[in-house]
C-alpha cells in the first residue's frame, strides 16, 4: 500500500502542476507530503501561486482561484488512475467567461485522450455549447423531473426556454 | 468497462421510469432550478454503493423514495440500474465473464435496499468491489457534487491524503 | 429583550412568507421559534414548500431553490429593520436566467422601496445589465487591483473584456 | 445615517489609495476571477469592526495588510475609511453632533490595529455601537459574502435565531 500511495503521489503531483499552469495560464503550484515520514499517515499540503502573486495560504485565494486550483486537483488524480465516468454538477458557477472557455478547452481535450465519459450539470450558456450532446431536465408536471434528450439544433431553443422558464 | 446507461423509477422527483444514455465525450445536463438535475447524480452514486444518507442530501436513505407531489401520492419502491459494457472482459472476478453487467439497487419503505447484479440478488460488498476495482467507487473524487468542488481545498490534510488513496 | 425578538419574528415571517411566494411564483414557507418557551433560547426553524412539492426538509430543496429560500430570509430580516447597505457577492451563481431575472426584479424593487444602498458583484450578464452604475476591478498590474468606474455606454465594451480576460 | 465613500490603502490587493463612491440603489462590480472584488467587501467588514481574521480569509489579522508581488514590496500598514452622511443626526451619542462621519481602521505590522472618528483615536467598541445602532454590524445578515449565501439554510436552529436577533 505504501508503494501504491508513493506512485500516486508522484503521479498526481506531475499532472497538478501541468493543469495548474495550463488553467492559470502561468503560476506554479505542487504538492507535499507533511507531518510524517510514512505515507499512509501524512497529510497532504497543496502549494497555488497564481501568476504574478505571492505565494500565500489557500484561504486567501478567491472564489475563482480556489476552483480552478481544485478542478487541477481532481483531473490530476483522474489522469492518473482514469475512472470511466466523471461527474461535474456546477463546477463553472464561480468562473467568469474567460476562466470557464479554459476549462472546457481542458474538458475536450481530456475526452479526446482517454475514454472517460462526462456527465457535466450547467446554466451557462458558453458550457451548454461546448457539450457532444445535450440532456434537458424538466418538470412539465410539476414535482415530477422528465428527461428529454436535446437534439443540437434545438440546442438554441432550450437555451431560450431555460430564460424564460 | 464501460458506462452505457441509468436506469430510474420511483427514485426522488423521477418517479416514472427515466432511461438516461451516457455516451462518448461530454454529455451536457441543463434545466431550470429544481428540476432534478442533481437528483441524477444521486442516483448513480447511490446505484453504486454510496451508504451515507447525508450525501443523499436526506435524513435517512428512504427519503431517496420518491414522497409524492400536490397531484401524484408517494411510492414505496425506489430503483436505480446501471447498464455496463463489459466487452473488453476488465471487470473482476467473478464478473469477468459476461460482456453486459447490469447492476440495480432496490429500496422498500422499511424493508430496506438491496442489490442484484444481472437479475441475481448479491451482497453490497460485491457491488462495492465491482466498483473500486473496474471503475471508480460512490466516494471517488471524480464524482464533483454540486458546491463541493472547493471540498478538496478546504479539507484537512489528512483528509486530502485519503482522497489521493481513494483515487490510487 | 424578548419583547425586541418576538417583534423581530413576528416581521421577519411576515416578510419572508411574502418575499418566499414572489421569488418562486407561489408555494408556501414560514418560521417557527422551537425547542424552548423562551424565544431566547429557542431555535428558528425554517419551512419552504416550492409550488406543487411536498414539504420536506431543507436540504434535499435543490441549490437554486436553497439560494432562493435563503434569500427570502436575508431579505425578509432586511425590511424587518432597514439598514443602509447591503453587500451581496456572487449570490446569483447558482441560479437559472428566470430565477436571476425574479432577483433582480425584487432588488429592484426594494431599492426604489428604502433608502438603502447595495453593493453587487457579480459575472452574471443579466445581472450587469439591471445595476443603477457599474465599477469594474482589474488587476491590469499582476496582483495589484485597480478600481474603474464604467460609464454604463462602456457597459458592452466591459462585458466583452471580462470575456476576453 | 447614509454609507457614502469607502477608501481603502494597502488592504489585501488594493495597494494604491483607491475610492469606491457608493451611491443610491444598486451599485455592480464586476470583473475578472482573482482581481479583487470580494476583497472590497471585507474592507467594509473590517472597517466596520470585524475582528475574525478567519471571516477575512486569514490566518491572522495582519493577513489583511498588502503582502508584496513579483513587482512590488510587501507593505507595513494598511488602512480603510469609511465616510458616512449625517445629516439627519440620527448617529448615536457621541457621534449625533457631526454632518460627516469618517471611521478609520489602521493596522500596523507588530502594533495591532487603531480606530479614528473623524481624527481622533476612539475605542473598538465606540465604532462597534455606532454601526451596531445606526446602521448595520460586521456580522449583519446584509453582508453576504461568497458562497455563504445559503449558511443560513445549512445552520443549527439555534445559531438562525442568534441571526435573527442581529438583526433586531
Ligand atoms: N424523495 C423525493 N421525492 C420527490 N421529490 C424529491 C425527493 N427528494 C428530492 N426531491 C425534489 O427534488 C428537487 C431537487 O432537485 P435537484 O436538486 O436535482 O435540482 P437541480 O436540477 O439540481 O436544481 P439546481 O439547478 O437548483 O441545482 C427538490 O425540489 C426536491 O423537492
Ligand atoms: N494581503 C494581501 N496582499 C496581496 N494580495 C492579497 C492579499 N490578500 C489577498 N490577496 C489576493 O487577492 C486575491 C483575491 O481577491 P478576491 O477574493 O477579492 O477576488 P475576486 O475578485 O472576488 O475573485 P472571484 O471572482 O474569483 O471571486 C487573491 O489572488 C490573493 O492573492
Ligand atoms: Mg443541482
Ligand atoms: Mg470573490
Amino acid at each position: 500500500a505504501r508503494e501504491r500511495i508513493i506512485k500516486t503521489f508522484d503521479a498526481v503531483n506531475t499532472h497538478f502542476q501541468h493543469l495548474f499552469k495550463r488553467l492559470f495560464g502561468g503560476g506554479e503550484a505542487y504538492l507535499k507530503l507533511i507531518d510524517s515520514e510514512d505515507p499512509l499517515d501524512a497529510g497532504l499540503e497543496i502549494f497555488a501561486q497564481p501568476p504574478g502573486k505571492s505565494l500565500q495560504s489557500l484561504s486567501l485565494l478567491s472564489g475563482g482561484e480556489q476552483t480552478l486550483t481544485a478542478l487541477s486537483m481532481i483531473f490530476a488524480m483522474f489522469l492518473a488512475n482514469p475512472a470511466p465516468v466523471c461527474v461535474l454538477d456546477e463546477v463553472d458557477a464561480p468562473l467568469d467567461d474567460a476562466n470557464v472557455d479554459r476549462v472546457c478547452g481542458l474538458l475536450e481535450e481530456m475526452s479526446a485522450q482517454c475514454a472517460t465519459r462526462f456527465l457535466i450539470i450547467t446554466h451557462h450558456r458558453m458550457t451548454m455549447a461546448r457539450m457532444d450532446r445535450l440532456y434537458g431536465v424538466t418538470m412539465a408536471e410539476r414535482g415530477i423531473s422528465q428527461l428529454v434528450s436535446v437534439n443540437l439544433a434545438a440546442q438554441g431553443d432550450l437555451l431560450a426556454h431555460t430564460k424564460a422558464a | 468497462v464501460q458506462i452505457q446507461r441509468l436506469r430510474l423509477s420511483g427514485f426522488k422527483s423521477f418517479v416514472d421510469k427515466t432511461e438516461l444514455d451516457i455516451g462518448d465525450g461530454l454529455n451536457g445536463i441543463v434545466g431550470p432550478n429544481g428540476c432534478g438535475k442533481s437528483n441524477l447524480v444521486e442516483a448513480l452514486r447511490w446505484v453504486m454503493g454510496e451508504n451515507r444518507a447525508k450525501h443523499m442530501r436526506g435524513g435517512e436513505m428512504e427519503d431517496v423514495i420518491f414522497a409524492g407531489t400536490s397531484a401524484r401520492p408517494a411510492r414505496s419502491i425506489a430503483e436505480v440500474s446501471l447498464l455496463l459494457d463489459n466487452s473488453d472482459g476488465s471487470a473482476p472476478h467473478p464478473f469477468g465473464g459476461s460482456t453486459q453487467i447490469e447492476v440495480t439497487r432496490r429500496i422498500e419503505r422499511d424493508k430496506g435496499s438491496q442489490y442484484l447484479v444481472n437479475g441475481k440478488v448479491v451482497r453490497a460488498r460485491d457491488v462495492q468491489m465491482l466498483f473500486a476495482d473496474a471503475l471508480t467507487g460512490a466516494h471517488s473524487p471524480a464524482l464533483v457534487s454540486q458546491g463541493r468542488v472547493t471540498q478538496l481545498i478546504q479539507a484537512k490534510p489528512t483528509e486530502r491524503r485519503q482522497m489521493l488513496e481513494e483515487s490510487a
